[in-house]
């Protein structure tokens, strides 16, 4: 398992961002980062799920810095709706890094297995072939990190 | 922003899986992703948003053929409770590759409105900073990889 993952990034100054419930229909994606984008707001992890009942949530990242602008623009989107604006300061980002994850979902399972003993609650996921992304209570980060380099055996 | 993107990856072959309604507690993502492994089960995109009244869903892509031994897996889960287990084989998995798509909020809105002004609906979205990953209906993976193409002038 080692082999896959060669290192751990990890982030602080992250908000988390969530649009709950939004219509589930096309056009929506581009009508919450279409604005953001105009205002250059950095926007990191995107995460969204499917729908259910024809809503469904969507959240990503964007810097401490970008925090307020990041709000007043979606405080005036135009063609959204959404039940409920929530926006977590009390979040950090933590990436693992390598090769092949996908053929290896013992990587992830090892990663969520290692967080699970040390009671750490996930609160987001995305992942790609070379590259597994959480998002957790910042307060968390230290135990997370020390606990994920354990399980690779990476050098601290 | 064509600089940015350097091709269009995209996958027929995958199931959609979605555990609906599980609980958002320390531990759950290991309780299923550990069986999965366990049988070799080569889990793809993972994606799990933010919990709302203390449940979300969890959802991955498997290749076709693992689809009935997933579902084997999952419908005897030991730890985990959830709503519904939902299946959903009608689906292509998209990828946007590139660098240095974070600085870069542009990258994903230009593709989310090319999707939108193809009517094509974007059923999850899952992102890091070199890789935009969207799973949408099978039926419109041409039209969405034509779209993508011509929005980031690349060769097809
Ligand atoms: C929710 C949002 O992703 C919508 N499905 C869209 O295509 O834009
Ligand atoms: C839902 C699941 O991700 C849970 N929060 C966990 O930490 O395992």
């Amino acid at each position: 398992e080692n082999a896959l993952v060669s290192g751990i990034a990890f982030q602080k100054d992250q908000v988390k961002i969530t649009l709950h419930g939004v219509t589930d229909t096309p056009g929506i994606a581009y009508q919450i980062l279409g604005p953001l984008s105009d205002e250059n707001i950095e926007v990191d992890v995107i995460v969204q799920n499917v729908s259910v009942n024809g809503k469904t949530d969507f959240t990503f990242t964007v810097s401490e810095e970008d925090k307020s602008n990041a709000e007043a623009v979606l405080q005036n989107l135009k063609d959204v709706t959404y039940d409920d604006l929530i926006i977590d300061s009390d979040v950090a980002k933590v990436s693992l890094v390598g090769v092949g994850m996908r053929t290896h979902a013992g990587v992830a399972s090892t990663a969520f297995k290692s967080l699970s003993d040390n009671e750490i609650n996930i609160q987001m996921i995305s992942t790609s072939e070379i590259k597994i992304t959480i998002v957790i209570k910042e307060g968390a980060l230290e135990s997370a990190v020390k606990a994920l380099h354990s399980a690779f055996e990476l050098e601290k």
